[in-house]
């Protein structure tokens, strides 16, 4: 209210940093040994496909790459928990080069699309 | 492990690596000599497992899952353009040690076939089916047809360009160097060459590519072979291979008929042959995603 003289700044003991919790990018490095398709993988042995995980809070800060319509979602789920958050996803993927035996003994080199995590976001 | 995920999960992964080591070859052995996965006891979660892989089977474009033989060679030219294209231009793989060139050296990395796979999200490569078929030449001349079966490659498969690659030895035993110039033609075989009981009968071919060697060194050649292909997989025409013959000019010394590596030689054996023969690759899309374009560096993770 313009009546009311302006409050202090929050002087309160500082909020505990969820560092780590809010939505960011994880490692997950994915060995292609593990399943047994070393044999026919040439290469890579294995990469990084990474994933996304963490919390979309309200307000969404600006690093979480967030949609206009994940930021309406969020300040709904504030008001009302039926609806849920906006969810951690990726944002950006990038492609990975692979060179394979196929079912026919033919090498093959393919280029396979959208196979890891290049940056995640509440969406 | 190591603060890294793995692809299946941990009651999973464990019965996939204890199957594996119950897995005995007699049995195990597909028809081609290849490893066969062994069938687990039915279960959940070895249904759980088996629709995981089919789906990410799936997603890598194929049917069922590779066994590859034995026999199963990887081209050294393949292992360069994958180096090449994901920007990894370490040295070479030890595990994997590339033909010496004569002298000694390593041969030099292929330049990266910017213009084909720009195009291309898929490269495969194929070696010739060893119907070596002697063709009548000229009696100067050697000429041999190759058949490269490309049943294998997908019908959604648009083949937008295609290179066969030969390699030829230098050769040290010439005193002069007019003695030393080859002219390798490769041709597309239009009819199938009639059996020797026809009696003399003219080879219809169509020249598609060729070039003038010197035999002072030794390397890979890459002739374009894509009109035949792109006839033989999109305009679904008759695949009668394709031939390769190496002129050699006037006056060549005795040494001309050693420089093309067109097919096995004794007593070498077949140990560089396997890299050292035919190559055929071909680069196509499939429709889905993006070509090939060529990573420049890329750091370490």
């Amino acid at each position: 209210s313009p009546k009311r003289p302006p409050s202090p700044p929050h002087r309160g003991p500082p909020r505990p940093r969820k560092k780590g919790k809010s939505c960011r990018r994880h490692a997950l490095y994915v060995d292609f040994s593990d399943v047994g398709w070393n044999d026919w993988i040439v290469a890579p042995p294995g990469y990084q496909a990474f994933y996304c995980h963490g919390d979309c809070p309200f307000p969404l800060a600006d690093h979480l790459n967030s949609t206009n319509h994940a930021i309406v979602q969020t300040l709904v789920n504030s008001v009302n928990a039926s609806i849920p958050r906006a969810c951690c996803v990726p944002t950006e993927l990038s492609a990975i080069s692979m060179l394979y035996l196929d079912e026919y003994d033919k090498v093959v080199l393919k280029n396979y699309q959208e196979m890891v995590v290049e940056g995640c976001g509440c969406r | 492990g190591g603060g890294h995920a793995s692809l299946i999960p941990g009651p999973g992964k464990k019965r996939t690596a204890a199957a594996a080591e119950e897995e005995t070859p007699p049995p195990g052995r597909g028809p081609g000599g290849g490893r066969r996965t062994p069938s687990p006891p039915p279960g959940p979660a070895q249904d759980l497992l088996r629709g995981f892989e089919a789906s990410l089977l799936h997603m890598f474009g194929l049917r069922r899952r590779p066994q590859p033989s034995k026999a199963a060679v990887v081209p050294a030219y393949m292992r360069d353009l994958y180096r090449l294209q994901s920007g990894d231009d370490d040295d070479d793989d030890p595990r994997h040690p590339r033909p010496d060139e004569a002298g000694g050296r390593p041969p030099a990395r292929p330049d990266y076939p910017d213009r084909p796979a720009s195009r291309a999200n898929t490269v495969r490569s194929f070696h010739h089916e060893e119907h070596l078929d002697s063709l009548p030449g000229t009696g100067e001349n050697v000429a041999f047809r190759f058949v490269f079966n490309l049943s294998t490659i997908p019908e959604d498969e648009v083949i937008s360009s295609a290179e066969l690659r030969l390699y030829r030895e230098r050769v040290d035993q010439s005193p002069e160097w007019e003695q030393g110039f080859h002219r390798i033609n490769v041709y597309e075989v239009v009819r199938p060459p009639p059996p020797p009981s026809a009696g003399p009968c003219p080879l219809i071919t169509r020249l598609l590519d060729t070039r003038l060697v010197h035999h002072n060194v030794s390397r890979w050649e890459s002739f374009d072979v894509s009109p035949a292909v792109a006839r033989w997989t999109r305009g679904r025409r008759p695949n009668h291979g394709l031939a390769v013959e190496a002129t050699h000019l006037p006056r060549a010394g005795p040494a001309r008929a050693r420089h093309v590596r067109v097919s096995r030689s004794l007593p070498h054996g077949d140990g560089d042959w396997a890299q050292l023969r035919p190559l055929l690759v071909t680069f196509g899309h499939d429709g889905r995603g993006h070509a090939l374009t060529r990573r420049a560096g890329r750091p370490k993770r």
